[in-house]
């Protein structure tokens, strides 16, 4: 044994990467299965209407894609699908492209294949004019895709499957406003009239005639808001690392810079990388100054909005004003009356699902006439939303990131939520420039979300006014 | 990639679909 002991020769031999990788999914695997059994896992700072943390539940296979660093696989796919492709290549890998996912061609507003420069570019491509035709009904169809599911929504829970569902609350993030609440309970008529009047902005942006609350009844997840200390010193030291580092870059620079040489200070004309940084800290920086000043919502006044009710806007969407019954009466009077709780007498909470295969035309447009109010920004993880995924992970729509627009239209409430995926998780709003989906250090934010108000954009609907069959955004490739 | 719709109607909303059902755009989702 001694002699076997010393004397065998050891050989050592390299593992696998494959193997390797396997096994580290497993065991990640298995930690985030233990995590979740305790409730401590990914939807630690989402609570359901009950105050319970949502919990990733499925099969052995679920936990194993979900072991997968998908948020940066994601960035990773968007970044590769975005090189620019040389020109010889293009017609012949999106024509192969569009043969296995089933792309039609010949619907496309540009048709020459060499002018998409990316498959990114590509995956966004516009239709061209009249290839959709939209319905006269009151609710159509807001994107090409497959219907996943629909029906009512009973006792705050939707259904996602047959057997699973997830709550209403956590997909929309219901939070209160008391304070605005408060201001208009108790007073006169008069008033109240005045005073809605007076607060109609804070009114719009804090949803004092019309919140999700009121709505659904009660006052729920205040904790699905971001801890505003985390996010800030989080995204403070982010931002103070890279411009430090920017700065860094820019003293080695310096000495061949006459100016620095004699002493002059670096100018202080705004750079793209300024802006950049601080579009990325503004954005960072929602859910705390929402959460600091009495949970108001971040104005977008630079957001690509139309000019708020010019007759032009007005006139646009003079079908929108004519539903929601603006021009009729007063419209801060429009379409509720103070106090009201809960759904109008006679109607029901409905919702309906889309999936959108991968050669879809994947931007979005609004189903109906309606005004968005306000958009909430939940981070999240980037799993797979395909029916396979769908019919297995429990809280699908509740873990991953998406935007939800909230709003109204005729008959009440109305709300639109895209939801990311691995491959598409970039989501675009169109007269939203200052959303930022699908970034890094998201992951330390999973659970949590910021909110914006598009009140700026016509002060007289409230929001940001959309016709049925208007093009709204889109989801983009990682 | 997938949107969810949730909205308020009156209680004699229909929905004009079948489950799996492939649609497009403008089309008809469901009426009163």
């Amino acid at each position: 044994l001694s002699k076997s002991w010393t004397g065998t020769q050891i050989k050592w031999y390299p593992i696998p990467i494959l193997l390797g990788a396997v096994v580290l999914v497993g065991v990640q695997a298995r930690r985030n299965y233990v995590a979740e059994r305790d409730g401590k896992g990914v939807g630690t700072k989402i609570v359901d209407e009950n105050g319970q943390v949502v919990r990733m539940q499925g099969p052995w296979t679920v936990y194993v894609i979900g072991a997968l660093p998908l948020n940066a696989i994601s960035r990773a796919w968007g970044w590769a699908n975005n090189l620019t492709l040389p020109v010889w290549f293009r017609p012949f890998g999106f024509k192969l492209y569009a043969y296995i996912f089933g792309c039609n061609l010949d619907e496309m507003k540009d048709p020459d294949l060499t002018h998409y420069k990316s498959l990114g570019e590509f995956f966004y491509r516009e239709l061209k004019e009249g290839a959709r035709k939209i319905d006269d009904s009151i609710l159509v169809s807001p994107a090409d895709g497959k219907v996943l599911h629909f029906g009512e929504i009973a006792g705050r829970r939707v259904e996602q499957v047959k057997g699973i569902t997830y709550s209403l609350d956590a997909l929309l993030g219901v939070t209160s406003a008391p304070e605005a609440t408060e201001s208009v309970v108790g007073k006169s008529e008069e008033e109240t009239q005045h005073a809605r009047i007076d607060d109609r902005q804070f009114a719009s942006v804090n949803g004092i005639d019309y919140t999700l609350d009121e709505l659904l009844g009660d006052e729920k997840s205040k904790s699905a808001m971001p801890d505003p200390d985390e996010v800030k010193k989080r995204k403070s030291k982010w931002t103070r690392f890279v411009k430090a580092s920017y700065w860094k870059s820019w003293v080695k620079r310096a000495p061949s810079d006459p100016a620095n040489a004699t002493g002059v200070a670096p100018s202080t004309k705004p750079t793209d990388f300024d802006s950049a940084a601080d579009a990325d800290a503004d954005d960072g920086e929602e859910g705390s100054a929402d959460a600091t000043t009495k949970k108001q919502p971040k104005q977008i006044d630079d957001a690509g909005m139309p000019e708020p009710d010019t007759p032009e806007v007005l006139g646009r969407y003079a079908n929108v004003a004519y539903e929601m019954g603006v021009g009729a009466l007063p419209p801060l009077l429009q379409p509720h009356s103070p106090g009201q709780k809960g759904l109008k007498e006679g109607n029901k909470l409905f919702f309906c699902v889309i999936y959108l295969a991968p050669g879809d035309y994947h931007r979005f447009h609004s189903p109906t006439n309606w005004v968005a109010e306000r958009r909430r920004h939940f981070r999240g993880e980037l799993y797979s939303v395909s029916p396979y995924m769908a019919n297995r992970l429990s809280n699908l729509f509740v873990l991953n990131e998406r935007v939800a627009l909230l709003g109204r239209w005729r008959h009440g409430f109305f709300g639109m939520v895209p939801v990311g995926a691995t491959n598409v998780g970039s989501i675009r709003i169109n007269f939203d420039k200052a959303l930022r989906t699908n970034v890094r250090m998201q992951r330390y934010l999973a659970g949590t979300y910021s909110e914006a108000s598009y009140s700026g954009a016509s002060k007289l609907l409230g929001g940001q006014p959309l016709g049925a069959g208007d093009e709204m955004g889109g989801f983009l490739l990682g | 990639s997938t949107i969810v719709l949730v909205f308020e109607a009156p209680s004699d909303f229909r929905f004009d679909l079948k489950p799996d059902q492939k649609i497009k755009v403008g089309e008809r989702l469901g009426d009163i």
